[in-house]
């Protein structure tokens, strides 16, 4: 696992910042995010998929009242792919319509997808091997939040009450906050600075929200439970496969 | 002494003023007086949370006005979390298509 990844630096690899905006599709987005980073990486092709297909043809039928990201893939692998989002737009509520999967050409598709093992490290090898991955957080903090590194507790973020999806796009170390150290009135002096690890995660607030966007985490303490739900798509590169015979 | 009637140049702003400027900044009305005095509380309240998770935070984060801070924590977990509860989280992992490429 090298020190530091960011998937944002390699060229047109991460889409630009998506907004939600009235609509809680933040599953969907942040699935549809996680296969337009593997497309391009895997078949060097910008994509831009139709999250509002996601939407509407979800199996439970209103995308705007919720979902998680596992039934974004299953919509994908059961309509065979996406279509664009220039061809199916978002349009921030269900489409009275219902689900016009069938209308538009298939951009882009999935293998499947995979559940990753709750280990920070384990998603961060993951990350910088293959792409980036879903996430799913409690989003409690965000609420107020402007930027840098937000460093959580259990009891100030609940990491088992998770209730919003991102896209995990790369993590690395920075200086932490200077403080003061205790001591005697004339012998104060300055903590050295330690590293803070952190997450670097794409949101789907648009782009004026946080850093341009996107937000950081504390990395190595489960903060906010994002080690609860991380899933990616598989999206693999045609290969030919030699056909196994049993032995007779 | 001379130094107290000096100007002690432009004063911090009031709540309500920063509420005004919140309210331009993210094209915010309300339609009623009570839903307005009801927003402001909720608005001081959130940035008094925001200096609290300043001060308690262990990293780096800043915290302080968003675009969500007219919204209790409820409003905000309903407009923009998904409350669906996860009870339909898959256990085998779904393997997609055929194994041969280059079929239809």
């Amino acid at each position: 696992v090298p020190s530091t990844c960011d998937w944002r630096k390699a060229t047109n690899i991460i889409s630009s910042i998506k907004n939600q905006k009235n609509c809680r599709c933040c599953w969907a987005i942040a699935a549809a995010d996680n296969i337009e980073a593997l497309w391009r990486i895997k078949h060097r092709q910008f994509v831009e998929v139709s999250v509002q297909e996601l939407l509407d043809c979800d199996r439970c039928g209103n995308g705007c009242k919720g979902g998680f990201v596992w039934d974004a893939y299953i919509t994908v692998l059961n309509n065979s792919g996406l279509a664009s989002k220039k061809d199916y737009p978002f349009q921030g509520h269900p489409n009275p319509n219902g689900c016009l999967a069938k209308k538009y050409k298939k951009v882009a598709w999935i293998q499947d997808f995979i559940m990753l093992s709750s280990n920070e490290q384990v998603i961060a090898g993951y990350l910088a091997t293959h792409g980036p991955v879903t996430v799913t957080i409690n989003m409690k903090l965000l609420q107020g939040y402007q930027k840098g590194v937000i460093k959580a507790t259990h009891t100030s973020c609940d990491p088992q009450h998770v209730d919003h999806s991102v896209l995990l796009v790369g993590f690395g170390k920075g200086k932490e906050k200077e403080g003061i150290r205790s001591g005697t009135l004339f012998s104060q002096s300055r903590k050295p600075r330690r590293s803070v690890p952190y997450w670097i995660l794409k949101n789907s607030w648009g782009a004026e929200w946080g850093e341009k966007g996107y937000f950081r985490l504390y990395r190595g303490n489960n903060s906010c439970g994002i080690t609860k739900y991380p899933v990616t798509a598989r999206v693999d590169r045609p290969v030919k496969r030699q056909p196994v015979s049993c032995p007779p | 002494g001379s130094l107290l009637t000096k100007d002690a140049g432009p004063r911090p702003l009031e709540l309500i003023d920063v509420f005004k400027l919140f309210q331009i900044k993210y094209n915010r009305s309300y339609s009623t007086p009570a839903e307005y005095a009801r927003r402001l509380a909720i608005f001081a309240h959130n940035l008094a949370q925001a200096q609290r998770l300043q001060e308690e935070d262990l990293g780096t984060a800043e915290f302080g006005e968003t675009p969500f801070s007219d919204l209790t924590e409820e409003e905000f977990g309903q407009l923009y979390g998904h409350q669906r509860a996860p009870e339909r989280i898959p256990n085998v992992v779904k393997k997609a298509g055929s194994e041969k490429w280059g079929e239809s």
